[in-house]
């Protein structure tokens, strides 16, 4: 897995504009719940943001009505 | 602050997110066998 | 006048079943269980394809598997109808209104029981193109697997019955 690569990926979701999945990998697999939160969090003007959560960190970054949640 | 370690780069999330609709699009992609109505 | 290739329509269906892989995050998802085309009056299948290949013909399996499939297009024909004609108040994370060469159709999503379909009207047309997966497939990829599709599909836009 080409994501793994980076060795800090715990997991990923990527979801569209309604809010329904279109991938989810690893602790994002376990936390599709996130979506509802992760959607209203704002993002800069080049589509990037990070949300801490408890013990992890979620990158987030949207393009073409489709964001990518990256946990570390 | 956030130790290194937890971080990716925008260019890394950048790269991710094309990666993946990338793939997601090139494996969309449907074959058409031939025209799918016959006129009669 | 024209009417369906129906050879083509079933291999065009066949080609819809394909899973996805991912390697960029190591996703996978199963084949669709099956792609059917269907009437928008009523409900009847048109052509379809199904991933139970390990079904043996003509056996009473088959038959079930077929009778199931029905039923099921039967239920989503009509809750498709209700939805399009509720104008009141469209669901919103469960219809996608989109574009295809001027055209507009919308692109709905159901839970059937331990499955997920996605079905939508070939634009301008008395077909409904239905796609029924299982519920680890998600609805998001569902939606741009069937967008897809239907893009493909031009030939039936605009395709009336009878």
């Amino acid at each position: 897995m080409e994501a793994e690569q980076n060795s800090n990926i715990k997991g990923t979701i990527a979801f569209d504009s309604h809010g329904n999945v279109i991938e989810s990998t690893g602790v994002g697999s376990t936390r599709i719940e996130d979506i509802c939160e992760l959607s209203r969090v704002a993002l800069d003007a080049e589509g990037f943001a990070q949300v801490q959560g408890d013990s992890l960190l979620v990158h987030l970054y949207k393009r073409d009505d489709v964001t990518l949640a990256v946990y570390t | 602050t956030t130790p290194d370690s937890t971080k990716i780069s925008k260019e890394q999330l950048k790269r991710l997110h094309s990666r993946i609709l990338d793939e997601i699009s090139s494996q969309s992609q449907v074959d058409k066998p031939g025209p799918l109505t016959v006129p009669f | 006048m024209v009417m369906l290739h129906s050879k083509n329509v079933k291999v065009f269906l066949e080609n819809t079943l394909k899973p996805y892989d991912l390697h960029s995050v190591d996703f996978k998802t199963s084949s669709l269980q099956s792609s059917i085309l269907l009437t928008a009056t009523n409900g009847g299948i048109m052509s379809f394809a199904t991933s139970n290949s390990d079904v043996p013909k003509n056996s009473i399996n088959e038959i079930n598997s077929v009778n199931n499939l029905k039923m099921m297009s039967l239920l989503v024909k009509d809750k498709w109808s209700e939805d399009e004609n509720n104008t009141v108040e469209q669901p919103t994370n469960s219809c996608y209104p989109v574009e295809i060469e001027s055209f507009k159709t919308k692109i709905y999503t159901y839970e059937m029981e331990d499955l997920h379909a996605c079905v939508a009207q070939i634009p301008n047309s008395d077909l409904l193109l239905l796609f029924i997966a299982e519920s680890t497939f998600p609805y998001g990829l569902l939606v741009i697997k069937i967008e897809r599709a239907i893009r493909e599909l031009s030939d039936l836009f605009g395709y009336r019955l009878g």
